[in-house]
């Protein structure tokens, strides 16, 4: 028996966005410390590497690992039907086919379900290996995504800079070019709207706009991003 | 595919 309660359903709406746009399918693995989900996207460039910690949840029950491949876009039409502050249980049946999202209103005054077929997908086991990166920055996300979005008009691609001062995000184009410098912030006085880099040496790297936009669809879910940077591996 | 494959194996794929 599997069983997962969020008191606010807005918190997997914001998992799911973060990630369908990369993503068709994907396993869920569930299991007695949470949720796993690792699947590099369609293209098979990046990977999406997701962890849902049992004590994330209002409530969690696993008693036999599981594994629930998802169609997402599916999923997204059932979460479409719940309101943000609606309480969402998912439950499924040691060797179900079927998962069911529960959703009830604060009242209690309406209670809708919606089951969802599984899918046998092919189970690879991938992760992001521990690196030691040469440049590791903490900014805020929403800056973050605001200047992969600013940027993507100008090129199809953003080199990133990264030195002991600071960073720096630079496109061009036919339109002409554009160049964004983070300084590190000097005083932590508000942590969330810090920009800090830890660096081992320099580092200047390019990334396709596309994927970097895609990553940003994460952005509701945490204030802070952390970006990992070393040279000929992945951001 | 080249670049695929490289990442594959970056990540773990076989």
């Amino acid at each position: 028996m599997f069983e997962a309660r969020l008191n606010a359903s807005n918190v997997l709406k914001k998992v799911l966005d973060a990630i369908k746009d990369l993503l068709n399918e994907a396993t869920f693995d569930c299991s007695d410390s949470g949720i796993q989900l690792q699947a590099m996207d369609n293209s098979h460039v990046s990977l999406v590497s997701l962890s849902l910690r049992s004590d994330g949840f209002d409530k969690y029950r696993c008693d036999r690992n599981l594994s629930m491949g998802m169609n997402l876009a599916n999923m997204a039409k059932i979460m479409k039907c719940a309101n943000n502050d609606d309480t969402l249980t998912m439950k499924a049946q040691d060797n179900a086919d079927t998962v069911t999202f529960m959703f009830e209103s604060q009242n209690q005054e309406k209670v809708s379900d919606y089951e969802m077929k599984l899918m046998n997908l092919d189970q690879e086991h991938l992760g992001i290996p521990e690196t030691d990166y040469a440049c590791v920055v903490r900014m805020p996300a929403m800056e973050f995504a605001r200047i992969c979005r600013d940027l993507s008009q100008f090129g199809e691609s953003v080199v990133i800079s990264c030195t002991k001062e600071g960073v720096k995000f630079s496109a061009s184009g036919d339109a002409g070019s554009a160049n964004i410098k983070l300084a590190q912030t000097s005083t932590i006085d508000k942590e969330d709207e810090s920009v800090i880099i830890e660096m081992q040496e320099p580092v200047t790297l390019t990334f396709a706009c596309r994927y970097l936009n895609s990553f940003t669809k994460a952005t509701p879910l945490c204030n802070q991003v952390q970006l990992s940077m070393s040279a000929d591996v992945p951001l | 595919g080249t670049i695929q494959n490289w990442l594959a194996g970056y990540f773990g794929a076989e």
